[in-house]
């Protein structure tokens, strides 16, 4: 199972449709402080799953919703779809492409989509669990916090490795 | 399970180790499980030592080696459970060039086996990369991808324009 | 005494939008007592807002545009009350290339006021400095200076024998 | 009031006298990572004054003992002088050129000199109180720490400004 593309709107500082497509490999995002890197890296975090707004640096998920500029206005959803190739049958569906939608607007509402159609957070969940890329499951190492893992407690760290086991 | 667990830790033990000897080029590092506590609840301890020096509390590591200490570790308990895709930002910030050559070299290895999307400022990181793409703010606040060929790059990781 | 911590706060604002508005060329930055306390015991909180962008939580900025809105906080602080010398070490690990050099012609116009001593790996920082040691480690474990000339480094901070 | 000079003798990783000579304006310090670069800021804030060994990322005082190496032996005490030149009668004593001194032994136990004569840790710390190089009044940003001001509360940030005031 490998990712093939990821598309943002109205996320953060993608006001407009932007995609990326991966290939194998390795594939790096580079540009200056502040264009949006990380922000590309949140966006695959909260499109598996991720509810806690703190993990993407916000207070409410409201927050990851584009909120305009001096120039622009904000908009009222973000959405972020990601396309994964699942010829591998990985993932336990009949399909060999298998996309994943969210959305939420400013009332805070969100919803799901698995291609294409409505679905709880709690299907994606199962659907992805054991596929390794489920929220929690993936190897994400995030900046500023590379070495948390040696801070940590030595309880707090044991978390890591039982979601290994 | 206890049996599931125990197995899974040694596993990540001796990947760390090996994983420690190939990014400092020597040196020793070790995880141990918490003593008289059950092996279901107990907390993990790291020891590292760099090559050539003594063993040492990992509060005294460098900032540098201290990421290199860290990436063994994440990376030890990915190779004992791979996941499809791994996510990495800027990890290679504190890192002196000697040591972004060792740690692009082992992300490249990995990733025949998973994708790799990868966050950097550094020209050696990219340089592993089989794509890159910019990112930018030509409206600003508004982000774009844009394709981004390694030619392109300033020798400080700066984009000019193609 | 209550006057002397109003003032100095003052002072310190206006040293921070300043010095804010001069490492991001443009944008707003400010701090705030907590309202509905003592002044000689509220809280203070930050806003920080990068050119064109709209005002959020500073939780939101990026990894470099943090560093840039503490480095001119401190530095707003450090004027109100300068100290005979400031020790920074690697404070540009996470800045790109535009930001370094607007950070090291800061540093660099401070510098003619207090002695500053700056750890980097970065060679645009370095070539602020009217000065240039270099540590190695020729025996493992056992640190050594070297004197170091720009010429000597590489374009990626590397230190190369003279 | 300005640094002349800092020797390090035993401390961390500098087992051999080791002294830089520090000019007017702007010093950097560079080398490879583990080399000893921020042992040396360590050295600074020690031999002013530092009595947390968590502030020198140790646990105990006697962390900063160089501890020796596969190929050569621990030593029992470390030493560091910060010499200031008092041209300016910045610190309230006659000499021109300040010597400031601090040992700690194997055993915990701690020597301060100024001008080569013993005094203790709290005359040290009168002498510099008001000079803005007492620890604590002076600028410090450190490695991986910069944005703490940012992410302290907004009672902790409070501290900063008072030394200030
Ligand atoms: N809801 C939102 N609407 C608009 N812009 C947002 C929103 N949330 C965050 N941003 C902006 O996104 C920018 C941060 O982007 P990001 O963290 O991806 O930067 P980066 O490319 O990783 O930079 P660095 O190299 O400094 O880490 C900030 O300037 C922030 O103001
Ligand atoms: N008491 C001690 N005796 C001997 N070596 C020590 C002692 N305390 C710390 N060290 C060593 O000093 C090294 C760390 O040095 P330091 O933190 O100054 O590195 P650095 O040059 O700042 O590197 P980086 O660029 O990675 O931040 C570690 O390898 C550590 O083992
Ligand atoms: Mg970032
Ligand atoms: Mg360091």
């Amino acid at each position: 199972m490998r990712l093939k593309s990821l598309r943002l709107h109205g996320f953060k500082s993608f006001a407009l449709r932007t995609e990326f497509t991966f290939p194998e490999g390795l594939t790096c995002i580079v540009g200056p402080n502040g264009c949006g890197k990380s922000n590309v890296v949140d966006a695959i975090k909260w499109v598996l799953g991720e509810q806690r707004p703190t993990a993407l640096r916000g207070s409410e998920m409201q927050d990851v919703i584009f909120g305009g500029t001096a120039a622009r206005k904000p908009v009222g959803m973000a959405e972020v779809t990601l396309v994964f190739d699942n010829a591998n049958r990985t993932i336990d569906v009949d399909w060999t492409e298998v996309e994943v939608t969210r959305r939420v607007y400013r009332d805070g509402s969100s919803e799901y989509l698995l291609n294409r159609s409505r679905c709880r957070l709690r299907d994606l969940r199962e659907l992805l669990m054991d596929t390794g890329s489920g929220q929690g499951a993936m190897t994400i190492m995030e900046q500023g916090k590379i070495d948390q893992i040696l801070r940590e407690g030595h309880q707090e760290r044991r978390a890591v490795f039982e979601e290994a086991a | 399970s206890r049996e599931l667990f125990v197995s899974t830790f040694e596993k990540i033990r001796e990947n760390f180790r090996e994983t420690f000897r190939r990014l400092f080029e020597g040196g020793k590092a070790d995880i141990f499980l918490d003593e008289g506590q059950d092996v279901l609840e107990a907390g993990i301890d790291i020891v590292a030592r760099p090559p050539g020096k003594e063993p040492r509390s990992i509060s005294l590591l460098s900032g540098g080696e201290r990421t290199m200490t860290a990436v063994a570790l994440l990376f030890a308990i990915y190779k004992a459970k791979p996941s499809p895709f791994c996510l990495l930002d800027e990890v290679d910030a504190a890192l002196d060039e000697a040591n972004v050559e060792r740690f692009a070299t082992l992300v490249h290895e990995y990733s025949t086996e998973s994708q790799f999307i990868i966050i950097t400022h550094n020209k050696r990181t990219m340089s592993a990369a089989d794509t890159i793409f910019g990112v930018s703010m030509p409206e600003r606040g508004v982000s774009r991808r844009l394709a981004v060929r390694l030619e392109d790059v300033g020798d400080n990781g700066e984009i000019r324009a193609a």
